[in-house]
């Protein structure tokens, strides 16, 4: 049963099986996001303001990095990617929210390594693998961190697959030999 | 979109995760 | 109405008779065939490395022994039944051929038949010459003008009769037209008169006893026919071709058709689909799906289960099958993860250790887990490396204070077979290179060898060991010289209910997309003579003076490839996992070209 309260503008399906309710949810996010538009004309070009307020916070990030004070870049660069979550709305062009997100990702897993918080990079770099970016650099930098996490195994998987889509690359090439001489000493 | 956010916001649980497993 | 019954017993036996036989022969054949399979079944395992096996047993719980006792207690039932049925049977076919022997009116029907030659008295291969002397020798002696005056009229009859009968026999054996009339009717006169019956003694067809006979019929057409029908037909079309309910293979299909790429695969994960298998509600109607997790989870972490310890180790035995199966769905679904899981699902519950990054010295037994990840200072986490310690300095990491313990722990672990990849290529039979569109397989020369041996290169195994037999037969079928090899030897896995031998299961997932392109192919043939060589890696200082490819024994994977080469010319890249069943440490992972070429 579909209940509507007319004055959240919210609807409601108790007892919901995930899927329903996952749809409903996405219903009354969409609905939120349409009442507190205060234009009434938009369109899906990406919002003039919000791209201004993410790129200064990113500059930020990135002016701090210039001064080698990775811990504040690391915080103003967090602070970018979530403006970005939170402020684009749904409707607004996915292709240049994937690639506003992408971007700033690619620095945060810089950042992230930098520092040591490879759990972290890993993470980014998962969803930068998953959301369409197979390039090098990716595969490169997952598997430094996978072997900086003592996961030899996996990263000999992820420097292999990156290898297979790249084969002359030179990193990609030094990486393998050394984790082989890792897994060489952790297999004894 | 709805989407992209999803997968964004699972990263933190899968940290998690992966720092349990490991 | 005009029909004959049965009067005279003549024809029940033999309808009685064939009944039985159909049914007895293909039984005792089958029996037969067991029993001689059987023993050879468990030469194989006699002739490959029993050591794992006997310590297995030594290991096992008390209640994993009751288990399998009383598993055994029931199948050994089923199977004493069916001897008995056999017995039974072969004993009603005697009595039944000797009933018809002595017959008589069956006897009497026999002599009815005509045969020449017991009547000339001669052989049935006899020539003509051999037929026509011994018609003119008995036509002599039964002729009505040579026979003696002193027979009375009877003797007389029986020898005139006699005589038309040697005459005409001779006529069957050398008279075109009789000769034919024999061969088509059995008799030289022509057609004699046949009957046609029911072989049912009239009693049965009869009055009272019709009533009951009908009513018999209508409960066999009627009731008990559709019944066993059905209960077959019900039964065949609830599994799948893998051996799982169709609605556990329904739930694990929703699971990966709605599966979240965001979601991380655990076993926890794993153990939560498996619990909602049809086949444990149906094995343990009165106990719920969180009650089976928890089960499982006991399992993994060798947790006794107090009153529902039976039921656990019930449950443990059917999610061999429940994994087999869910491993089909998501390699069809192309999920790696999923597929990687549910194979190492499987390991940790065969062999009672969680998956974590220390499960392989945690398989081991009388392990302490708790001094092994705080104790040592390095970071132990792979057999190999426990290898290149000495005994006393493995015996604190483990956590092993008593001698025999530690020696025993020792002899399983250096037991566990590591797969080591000595050549691995795509092969096409009879072509030198894979040319667009044919169909290659992959061909991997392996190494079965122990945690303890010094580890060497690949490249120390000259070419000559890795070629294989380039005769006609293995042109024409080349996964054939794999059964050349023996079976795999009994597991160590003594919290596992039943005796097993398990098998490696190779997955292939195309590089470019990271994805799964076919179903698991399974490898349960290996050689694990190797695991008896001495070649520590603590005492074997010198590999170039030591080393003797020849001592070695080298395995052969085939996995066939289930896609045609592609049709362009170029370099294609192809992940193989060969991953075991039953223990932590020894699967394969690597990275494979094929260069198609014209």
């Amino acid at each position: 049963t579909l209940q509507y309260d007319s004055n959240s503008k919210l609807l409601d399906v108790p007892d919901a099986s995930e899927d329903v309710e996952m749809n409903v949810k996405q219903i009354n996010k969409l609905t939120q996001d349409l009442v507190a538009e205060s234009n009434p004309n938009f369109t899906p070009q990406p919002r003039e303001d919000s791209t201004a307020m993410i790129k200064k916070l990113f500059e930020n990030g990135l002016k701090q990095l210039q001064q080698q004070k990775m811990a504040d870049a690391l915080k103003s660069v967090n602070l970018a990617v979530e403006m970005a979550q939170r402020k684009r709305a749904p409707w607004e062009a996915f292709a240049v929210q994937l690639q506003e997100l992408q971007f700033m990702m690619k620095n945060r897993v810089d950042l992230c390594l930098v520092q040591g918080k490879f759990m972290d990079a890993l993470q980014d770099l998962d969803f930068l693998q998953n959301t369409g970016l197979t390039t090098s650099d990716v595969f490169i930098r997952k598997t430094d961190a996978l072997m900086k996490l003592k996961q030899y195994d996996q990263a000999r998987a992820e420097v292999e697959r990156g290898l297979s889509l790249d084969p002359t690359n030179a990193k990609l090439r030094v990486l393998h030999m050394e984790n082989t001489r890792r897994l060489a000493e952790y297999n004894g | 979109n709805q989407a992209l956010k999803r997968r964004f916001q699972a990263i933190l649980l899968r940290k998690e995760v992966f720092s349990e497993q490991w | 109405q005009s029909y004959d019954y049965d009067e005279g017993s003549e024809t029940w036996p033999f309808f009685v008779l064939a009944v039985l036989c159909v049914v007895l022969v293909p039984l005792t054949a089958m029996q037969l065939w067991e029993l001689v399979s059987g023993g050879q079944k468990d030469q194989d395992l006699k002739d490959q490395l029993n050591v794992l096996g006997k310590m297995s047993e030594q290991y096992a719980s008390s209640e994993i022994l009751e288990f399998r006792a009383k598993n055994l207690a029931k199948k050994s039932k089923w199977l004493a039944k069916r001897n008995l049925f056999i017995i039974a049977g072969w004993t009603v076919v005697a009595y039944l051929v000797q009933y018809i022997g002595s017959n008589d009116a069956i006897q009497d029907a026999a002599t009815l038949l005509f045969d020449p030659y017991t009547l000339l008295d001669i052989s049935t291969s006899s020539t003509d010459r051999e037929i026509r002397s011994a018609y003119r020798k008995l036509s002599v002696k039964f002729h009505p003008d040579k026979l003696t005056k002193d027979l009375s009229p009877e003797q007389r009859s029986v020898a005139e009769e006699q005589f038309v009968l040697i005459t005409k026999a001779y006529k069957a054996l050398t008279d075109e037209v009789t000769r034919e009339n024999f061969l088509k009717y059995g008799h030289p006169d022509g057609p004699q008169a046949t009957s046609h019956g029911i072989a049912l003694p009239k009693f049965l067809v009869d009055s009272s006893a019709s009533t009951l006979m009908v009513l018999g019929y209508i409960a066999l057409l009627g009731v008990i026919l559709p019944y066993f029908v059905s209960r077959w037909w019900s039964k065949t079309q609830s599994m799948t071709k893998k051996g799982i309910h169709v609605k556990s293979a329904s739930y694990f299909s929703d699971r990966l058709f709605n599966f979240k790429p965001s979601q991380v695969v655990t076993l926890d994960l794993i153990v939560n689909w498996l619990s909602h298998a049809e086949e444990f509600k149906l094995m343990f109607p009165e106990l719920g799906q969180e009650t089976f997790e928890t089960l499982l989870h006991d399992q993994v972490n060798r947790k006794h289960s107090g009153t529902l310890e039976t039921a656990k180790l019930g449950l443990v035995a059917k999610s061999h099958v429940l994994l087999f199966g869910l491993l089909d769905i998501a390699t069809t679904f192309r999920n790696l993860e999923i597929s990687n899981m549910a194979i190492d699902t499987l390991k940790a519950i065969v062999q009672a250790t969680p998956v974590s990054p220390y499960s392989q010295l945690l398989q081991l037994p009388n392990v302490n887990a708790k001094s092994l990840l705080e104790g040592s200072v390095d970071d132990i986490r792979t057999l190999g490396k426990l290898f290149t310690y000495d005994d006393a300095k493995i015996g604190k990491i483990l956590g092993i204070d008593d001698n025999t313990k530690l020696q025993e722990t020792l002899t399983i672990a250096s037991a566990i077979p590591h797969l080591k990849l000595i050549r691995a290529e795509f092969k096409v039979p009879g072509e030198s290179v894979v040319t667009p569109q044919s169909t290659p397989h992959i061909s991997l020369k392996v190494l079965v060898r122990s945690a303890k041996h010094k580890f060497f290169g690949p490249n120390l195994i000259p070419d000559e060991m890795c070629q294989d037999e380039q005769d006609f037969d293995s042109l024409r079928d080349p996964f054939a010289s794999i059964l050349e090899q023996p079976r795999l030897p009994q597991t160590f896995a003594p919290h596992f209910p039943g005796k097993r031998s398990g098998c490696w299961c190779a997955l292939v997932v195309l590089q470019k997309d990271g994805k799964v392109i076919q179903t698991p192919m399974l490898i349960d043939r290996l050689s694990f003579a190797n695991l008896n060589k001495d070649f520590d890696k603590r005492t074997v200082k010198d590999l170039e003076k030591d080393f003797k490819p020849e001592d070695w024994v080298i395995g052969t994977i085939k996995i066939p490839f289930s896609q045609p080469a592609p049709a362009e010319k170029g370099d294609f890249f192809f992940r193989v996992i060969v991953k075991s069943t039953e223990y932590f440490g020894p699967d394969l992972d690597f990275t494979l070209a094929m260069a198609v070429r014209e």
